[in-house]
C-alpha cells in the first residue's frame, strides 16, 4: 500500500543517517565493520528486531576451566 | 591448536541459509551443528530439516522464536531422528509437526554442552576445533546495517537475541575474530558470513555456546 511504501521509504531514509553515524565514528582500519544499505535497509529497528532477532535466551552455566565436562540440562 | 581455523576448510559446513520471513534462527544454528558435527564424525555432509525442528521442538516457539538451549534438550530427550532437507523442506512458517518411523535414516543427537565462556574465550578456541562448529546466541541489533569487515565496536551483549553458527576463528592478524555463519541468506554480510572480535565477548558472543555432540 501507498502507506507501506511510504513508511518504508522513511525507515531507509533513517537507516542511512544510521550508516553515516556507524561508519564516521568507526577507528578506521582496513578491517573495520562497515555499515550500509542491505536487504534491511527499509525497515526500522523495531520492525528489524521483531522479526529477525527471536531466540528467547538462557543463562548457561560458567565454564569452570577445572571441569570441562559437558553440561546437560536436567530441566 | 592453529592461530587460524575454519571447518569450512574441511568441508563440513554447509552453505548459508535464508531464514526469510521466520523468526526460526534458533533451529538454522543447531540444524546447521549438527550438519557439521556428523560429517565430521564420518557421515557425509547433508542439509538436514530446519522445518523438522521448527514443527517439532513442542518447547519452541516455531517461526515466532525459541531458544537453541531448548532444541538441543528436547533433540537429546527424545532423540529424534532429524531427517534430510530434501524429505522435509523449508516453507519459513510453523506447521504441524511431520513424524518419521525410527527406522527412517536421519541423525541423532547424543548430547549437547551450553556454557558461558564469558572470561574463557581461548577455551571457546579449543572447544570449536575439538567438537566441532558452535551454536552462539549474540546481541544482533547492529547487524541490521552490517555489509562486513570484523565488528568491534556498537555491538552489546546486554540483551541476546539471535542465535548463529561459529564455524571458525584467525588470530593471525592486528585484529583477532570468530567467523560465524548467519542465517540470512548470501546477500547479507560478507556472503552471509559475519566476523566478530575476539577476545571482548563482543556481542555476548561467549555468553551461552554450545556444543553437539552426535
Amino acid at each position: 500500500s501507498n502507506e507501506e511504501l511510504s513508511e518504508g521509504r522513511i525507515h531507509f531514509q533513517n537507516s542511512i543517517k544510521r550508516h553515516a553515524l556507524l561508519n564516521s565514528v568507526l577507528k578506521k582500519s582496513n578491517n573495520s565493520a562497515r555499515y550500509g544499505i542491505n536487504q534491511f535497509s527499509d525497515l526500522s529497528p523495531k520492525q528489524f528486531k521483531e522479526r529477525y532477532l527471536t531466540v528467547q535466551a538462557e543463562a548457561a552455566p560458567k565454564f569452570d576451566i577445572n571441569r570441562p565436562g559437558i553440561h546437560v540440562k536436567t530441566s | 591448536y592453529p592461530p587460524r581455523f575454519d571447518w569450512r576448510d574441511s568441508g563440513v559446513v554447509g552453505p548459508v541459509q535464508n531464514q526469510k520471513g521466520c523468526g526460526g534462527c534458533w533451529a538454522f544454528s543447531v540444524v546447521g551443528a549438527i550438519e557439521s558435527v556428523s560429517a565430521k564424525e564420518g557421515g557425509k555432509l547433508q542439509q538436514l530439516s530446519v522445518q523438522q525442528v521448527i514443527d517439532c521442538s513442542y518447547n519452541n516457539q516455531g517461526c515466532n522464536g525459541g531458544s537453541p538451549d531448548e532444541a538441543l534438550y528436547w533433540l537429546t530427550q527424545t532423540k529424534l531422528k532429524l531427517v534430510n532437507q530434501a524429505e522435509y523442506p523449508y516453507k519459513a512458517v510453523a506447521g504441524i509437526c511431520q513424524y518419521f518411523p525410527q527406522s527412517h535414516d536421519g541423525v541423532v543427537v547424543k548430547n549437547y554442552s551450553a556454557h558461558d565462556f564469558r572470561t574463557h574465550e581461548e577455551e571457546m578456541m579449543s572447544i570449536l576445533v575439538e567438537h566441532g562448529p558452535l551454536v552462539v546466541i549474540v546481541d544482533a541489533i547492529s547487524w541490521q546495517d552490517y555489509l562486513g569487515g570484523i565488528i568491534q565496536h556498537h555491538c552489546s551483549s546486554h540483551n541476546a537475541n539471535h542465535a548463529v553458527l561459529i564455524t571458525g576463528y584467525d588470530t593471525t592478524g592486528e585484529v583477532p575474530y570468530w567467523i560465524v555463519r548467519n542465517s540470512w541468506g548470501t546477500s547479507w554480510g560478507d556472503s552471509g558470513y559475519v566476523y566478530i572480535k575476539k577476545g571482548d565477548n563482543m556481542c555476548g558472543i561467549a555468553e551461552n555456546v554450545a556444543a553437539v555432540f552426535v
